[in-house]
């Protein structure tokens, strides 16, 4: 029996927004 | 005809490395791009998208938040020697939609369209029931604590008849008791002593005073304290600080400024 691969990876989600540099207001 | 094909874009994350540094490329060309009020400083980076340049490069296309600094933009110090202004100190915010192009492992900003906000009265109190909030600039309480704060540092100042450029922040103390205030002032090539008519006194070109002051309101009349600190070469006898004042400014920190 042929086991399936894991199939396309997920697109990486790009990671946004960034880092906080100082403080939200 | 057929519409150009978009070009091809790609979705970085916002922490990227280039991305970072299109995004202090933006916040140095918004820095050099107004004159008035205070230097911002990049707080976060909100969105970016990548485009294909032709026939070469590429353009960031970014949305970044910025925070204002204690530094007015005509200060020589450098950013990174700038402090943040903080909640307690009523900060305020910039928002910009900026396209960066990058070429030749170059930064070039193509276009920068900024929005600036305080953070709002409800969120000052959240940090700081009693702290002084922004006031509008052209609120008379603030013109008239301006007008005496400049009174006092001319009267105190010995070598050159200062006049007022802009009034660049001001904050009223609950129940008003008191304003501070920060402007910015010109040296003259009038002596304060003979100033018949402030009108004819020339600015001398680019020399700048940035001011700190305080006026308090006390039974049967007001105290008033300034500090200036003079950019670039004006002559500068150091007059008596007044005590009292508001935060002052601090040391020289860069060549060309001396507190006065």
């Amino acid at each position: 029996p042929v086991i399936p691969g894991p199939g396309p990876a997920a697109p990486a989600i790009p990671l946004c927004p960034g880092r906080l540099r100082h403080f939200k207001i | 005809a057929r519409s150009p094909l978009p070009s091809p874009v790609r979705d970085p994350n916002c922490d990227d490395p280039d991305v970072e540094q299109a995004a202090l490329a933006a916040v140095q060309y918004v820095n050099s791009n107004h004159r008035h009020g205070y230097k911002y400083t990049l707080n976060q980076i909100d969105k970016v998208r990548v485009y294909q340049r032709r026939p070469a490069g590429e353009v960031y296309s970014m949305e970044i938040d910025l925070l204002e600094t204690t530094c007015h933009v005509l200060d020589p110090t450098p950013l990174e020697n700038c402090t943040v202004r903080q909640l307690i100190e009523h900060a305020v915010e910039g928002d910009c939609d900026v396209s960066v192009l990058k070429l030749d492992n170059q930064f070039v900003v193509l276009n920068a369209k900024c929005e600036s906000s305080p953070d709002s009265a409800e969120d000052v109190r959240k940090v700081c029931l009693d702290c002084a909030l922004l006031a509008p600039l052209n609120d008379t309480k603030v013109l008239h604590a301006v007008d005496a704060a400049l009174a006092a540092f001319n009267a105190q100042n010995h070598t050159s008849y200062f006049k007022l450029l802009e009034i660049s922040r001001a904050q009223l103390a609950p129940l008003h008791s008191s304003v501070y205030v920060e402007f910015v002032v010109v040296p003259t090539d009038c002596s304060p002593k003979d100033v018949a008519d402030p009108a004819v006194c020339n600015l001398l070109a680019d020399q700048y005073g940035f001011c700190k002051a305080t006026l308090t309101e006390k039974v049967g009349g007001e105290d008033v304290a300034a500090s200036c600190t003079v950019f670039g070469t004006a002559p500068v006898v150091p007059g008596p600080q007044p005590d009292g004042v508001g935060p002052t400014v601090g040391p020289t920190v860069a060549a060309g400024r001396h507190p006065v």
